[in-house]
């Protein structure tokens, strides 16, 4: 799965996620990649998330919009809505997000081995990590 | 005005594959993540610039996605992507694709064309030829790192059929 999330001088976030699925999985089986709310949303009011992992868990937990909720309802910085989600989500198994908010503020989180991600933050200060 | 990006490549278990291409995975996130981040400076809309980095990261077969796509319990490609803009909170996704050489292109046009949120299967193909989506056989997705992933898999999973199936 690879994903981006960005935020432009006018202020308006977007996100974008994109996968070949599990490997080995059942013909047929939709992940949360391509799912709104799972694994990609975006709304300038909160933050830009996408998401990877094990889709089934993404998809019940509704991940990327439970982190724009979290943000919405309890006025809560990206990076503490992310972890909460993730530390929180119900079940068993892999989650890794990328978020960024209307501020610049990057949320980076995941409880995998290894997420390969890399970024350049709003003081233009890049990295690149797998994990 | 701030301007700032971040990408992903995947999150899950490590593996001898990611270990062996440690330098490839980094090199290649640092120079799409950068190129994005020129397109911020240059004022591009974060849509557009989300939009390209994805296609990138599909091209590069080291990523699941796009070229270099796992391989289903059948061998087969299928390819799920989705885009959302912040702005004015459209958003589109496609699953189950086989021929768009970016499904995050096709999932593009969903949102910019199509009065749905989701395509899939075949109608989300047919919808990549009726938008004049670059489309290609689906042996392109295909390569030798996922075969033989795929090839293990089977042969963990015929010789134990309760493995849990990848991931």
């Amino acid at each position: 799965t690879v994903g981006a999330v960005a935020l432009d001088q006018d202020g308006n976030l977007a996100s974008t996620t994109s996968t070949g699925g599990t490997p080995g999985k059942a013909a047929g089986r939709i992940g949360d990649s391509c799912l709104i709310g799972a694994g990609c949303y975006a709304d300038n009011a909160t933050c830009a998330i996408s998401g990877t992992g094990d889709g089934e868990l993404l998809m019940k937990g509704l991940t990327g919009y439970s982190i724009a909720m979290m943000i919405d309802i309890r006025n809560m910085p990206i990076q503490e809505a992310a972890e909460q989600v993730i530390k929180n989500n119900k079940w068993e198994g892999d989650i890794g997000i990328i978020g960024i908010d209307g501020d610049g503020e990057l949320a980076i989180y995941f409880n995998s081995q290894r997420m390969h991600r890399a970024w350049v933050d709003k003081y233009g200060k890049s990295e690149v990590h797998i994990y | 005005s701030k301007i700032a990006l971040a990408i992903h490549g995947g999150a899950g278990p490590d593996n001898e594959f990611i270990r062996a291409n440690k330098k490839q995975y980094k090199d290649s996130l640092q120079r799409i993540a950068n190129t994005g981040y020129r397109m911020l400076k240059k004022g591009e809309p974060a849509i557009s610039v989300v939009r390209s980095v994805v296609s990138m990261l599909e091209d590069d077969p080291l990523f699941n996605a796009g070229r270099g796509s796992a391989l289903n319990k059948d061998g087969d490609i299928e390819m799920d992507a989705a885009i959302m803009n912040g702005a004015d909170l459209s958003a589109g996704g496609v699953a189950l694709v086989t021929r768009a050489r970016n499904p995050i292109l096709l999932a593009d046009q969903v949102r910019r064309h199509s009065s749905h949120l989701l395509l899939a299967g075949v109608g989300a193909d047919n919808f990549a030829v009726q938008q004049h989506i670059p489309t290609v056989d689906c042996g392109y997705f295909v390569t030798e790192e996922q075969r033989r992933a795929w090839v293990e898999n089977a042969i963990k999973q015929d010789h134990d059929p309760y493995a849990k199936s990848g991931g």
